[in-house]
């Protein structure tokens, strides 16, 4: 379902090359949930943008539903894929500050056509799900860290996406708010079949995937099953 | 040495009143290592900005080595005790984007009047120590998230503070980086005698402190000494 095939990201800032990632290859079947977890600078939210379509690769490609998004150069029809296939969330939320965290939700919904009434109803819905419809008219600095990402975890869901990309969902949340999003998540694949990525440096959020990915260095190091991990952090 | 005082801070937005801390009291000793936790929304940051001077409480006062910061009405002498006292990690860093991460860390020291060769070697000292020196040239948006927090900490630590205001310092860092940075402030809590307040809802961090406030609702709900917290923590 999503096909990542020897990716590469190359930065060339003045004197000095960064290779972000180094040949990157994994598939994801539809409907499956996995992690990828690394250490700081691996290259995972590198990744994580060029699988989104917010990015493009130096090197290699990727395929999302058979759609080979990397070769897509019309700028319209890769936010419409953006638009109808994705759901993201980003690692430092992105709100748009002058928008309620209600405006902020509606977002994804506008470029689809749907209606003001229906496009309210929806993001009342989505921030409900993450336990902040008393928010729905704060404005981001009228909210907290954890708060904001919530937000933001509810604009990635409001548009019933078939795909969630999180990038460190819960990295502001306390356990409690933590539990609640990954509940969130956890319904969203097993229910309706979404199919997640989520970069996390949580241990603890581990047991919700299927598999998980270990970045470093921009390389995939290791890919474990649901046994594998369990043996891992058994021994933490 | 650090002395807060029924502390209120109240929020009045057209037709909702939010109150975000509700008669909040405690006191720091110098040298001490706190840190505070509890839910997303619980008034942690709000508390630590008013600590730091960069907010006032509606009710109740604040000192800090005698100096009753609350009540400090004027702009310079308040930056002053900020800038030479108190070393601030935001939750959501606050780099300036067109600025290296060189020029980031040098920034507390220019309005001491540092020599600018002296300040550029004291900001390499401090994003060495965080591990960054190969980034002193790179600019935010050319860093990780968890590079981008670590650049906050080694501006946090540039100016040899008496008092680190620490929020959230590990959000979007991996273990490792984080042991990193714990080791940093452990290092100049026992060695230099800085005095730590640190904001996390990572329970990992907690036994590098020597107390933990928990707050909930915008009230402190319970204190923990050492032997209470580890009690509690080994029943996890
Ligand atoms: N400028 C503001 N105007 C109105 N309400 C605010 C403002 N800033 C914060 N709040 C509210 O005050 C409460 C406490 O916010 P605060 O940022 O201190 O929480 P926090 O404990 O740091 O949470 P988190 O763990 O999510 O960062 C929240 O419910 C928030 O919505
Ligand atoms: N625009 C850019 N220009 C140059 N280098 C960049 C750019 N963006 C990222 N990098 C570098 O590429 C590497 C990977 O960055 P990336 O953001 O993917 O890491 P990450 O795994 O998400 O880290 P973190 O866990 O800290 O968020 C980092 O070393 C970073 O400095
Ligand atoms: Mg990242
Ligand atoms: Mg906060």
């Amino acid at each position: 379902f999503i096909l990542i095939e020897n990716v590469w990201k190359i930065y060339k800032m003045d004197t000095i090359v960064q290779e972000a990632l180094k040949g990157v290859s994994f598939t994801v079947k539809k409907g499956e949930f996995v992690s990828i977890m690394g250490p700081s600078g691996s290259g995972k939210s590198t990744l994580l943008n060029i699988i989104g379509g917010l990015d493009k690769p130096s090197k290699g490609y990727v395929e999302v539903a058979g759609l080979r998004i990397t070769e897509v150069s019309n700028d319209a029809e890769l936010s419409r894929y953006r638009n109808e296939m994705i759901g993201f969330v980003f690692q430092l939320f992105y709100l748009i500050p002058r928008y309620t965290a209600l405006q902020n939700v509606e977002l994804p919904l506008i470029p689809r056509g749907v209606p003001p009434s229906k496009r309210r109803e929806m993001a009342l819905k989505a921030l409900k799900i993450v336990g902040l419809e008393g928010k729905a008219n704060s404005k981001p600095n009228q909210m907290s860290g954890g708060e904001q990402q919530r937000v933001a975890i509810a604009r990635a869901i409001v548009g019933n996406p078939k795909v969630i990309l999180a990038d460190e969902p819960t990295g502001n949340l306390d356990s409690k708010s933590s539990e609640v999003i990954m509940e969130v998540f956890k319904k969203l694949n097993k229910e309706l079949g979404v199919t997640i990525i989520m970069v996390t440096h949580n241990l603890e959020l581990i047991w919700y995937c299927d598999r998980v990915i270990r970045l470093s260095d921009g390389k995939v190091i290791k890919i474990y099953n649901k046994e594998e991990y369990e043996e891992l952090l058994e021994t933490f």
